[in-house]
């Protein structure tokens, strides 16, 4: 799965996803990515986020509309998707999943649930002060 | 806070966030760039987590996902279990644009998407059809049945649910572990 939020220089945001889905799924089955508020979620007067991860569980907490929001309220990005995945591994520790979260000031992060397989999150970034796309880690948590 | 414009995307799919920067830098808009960004991975089928090819269900066939949104009209596009159609944003793109509806599923949306223009192809490969067969020679395992017979831990299906008599009456609970991934 894809998972991608642009700030355009003017401040408008858009989000989208797109994925291939679950292995072995059983026909039918749809994950979260081409949820909204799931998959991704943007709003100019806030920022944008998305995820990637076991989609059957994650869309049941709605994660990237929820870091949305937690920005609204004045998180910081990176605290935005930490709370997220809290939530989420308040309810299924094991799950695999992790969201990237920007504000329409430019200012993001990333974060991911930590399993024994799964301990750092890698993720894409360009911006001016990049000037090329540029890979981030983000330990998980 | 950080400089504008920003594109970000997970994984280290970097040919995705290059081409989504080269829409902006083109003067295209956010949305375009997020659709260029997404399509540029079902191209290249990133991970195999991403376009054709990738993901066979249980019938070895390849199906989509994908949705696309604005934040300044707080307008979506989405796709679900998209079949045949190989650019699954592209479609949720057009359904964004051109319908008042927000989400399309199914064979449905392989119809709107013909009807947009897009072309209907078989989406497996040599390399989806192999790993559905590997699959299926090892029973089936894992899949993401629950309180069936056979016991879809040991078998493959088809699979039916116990008998009322013997259904056990805890109500089944999930745990969230060895899941594979969107």
């Amino acid at each position: 799965t894809i998972g991608m939020v642009v700030i355009h220089k003017m401040g408008y945001t858009a989000a989208g996803t797109s994925t291939n889905g679950l292995k072995f799924k059983i026909p039918g089955r749809v994950g979260d990515s081409p949820i909204p508020g799931a998959g991704a979620y943007a709003e100019d007067a806030v920022g944008a986020a998305a995820a990637t991860g076991n989609g059957d569980i994650m869309m049941r907490f709605l994660p990237s509309y929820q870091a949305v929001e937690y920005m609204r309220g004045g998180e910081d990005p990176a605290v935005a998707c930490q709370k997220v995945v809290s939530r989420i591994r308040k309810y299924f520790p094991n799950f695999f999943g992790a969201v990237i979260c920007a504000n329409v000031t430019g200012s993001y992060g990333a974060a991911c649930n930590k399993l024994p397989t799964f301990t750092q999150f890698r993720f894409m970034v360009y911006n001016p002060l990049t000037n090329r796309p540029t890979e981030e880690k983000v330990d998980c948590i | 806070c950080g400089p504008l414009p920003l594109v970000l995307n997970t994984w280290p799919f970097q040919n995705a966030t290059e081409a989504a920067w080269e829409t902006l830098v083109a003067g295209g808009s956010a949305l375009d760039a997020v659709e260029s960004g997404c399509a540029a991975c079902e191209r290249e089928q990133c991970d195999n987590t991403v376009g054709f090819g990738g993901s066979p269900d249980e019938s070895g066939e390849t199906t989509l996902d994908a949705m696309i949104m604005d934040g300044t009209t707080m307008n979506v596009g989405a796709v679900g279990a998209l079949r045949r159609i190989k650019n699954a944003i592209g479609v949720a793109r057009k359904v964004l644009e051109h319908t008042a509806h927000t989400l399309l599923v199914g064979d449905s949306a392989t119809k709107f998407a013909k009807s947009m223009g897009f072309i209907s192809e078989d989406l497996s490969t040599n390399a989806s059809r192999a790993l559905h067969a590997d699959w299926l020679a090892q029973n089936c395992q894992p899949n993401y049945w629950r309180n069936v017979i056979p016991d879809a831990s040991k078998y493959c299906g088809p699979y039916k649910p116990p008998s009322i008599l013997k259904q056990d009456r805890s109500t089944y609970r999930e745990t969230g572990n060895n899941y594979g991934h969107d």
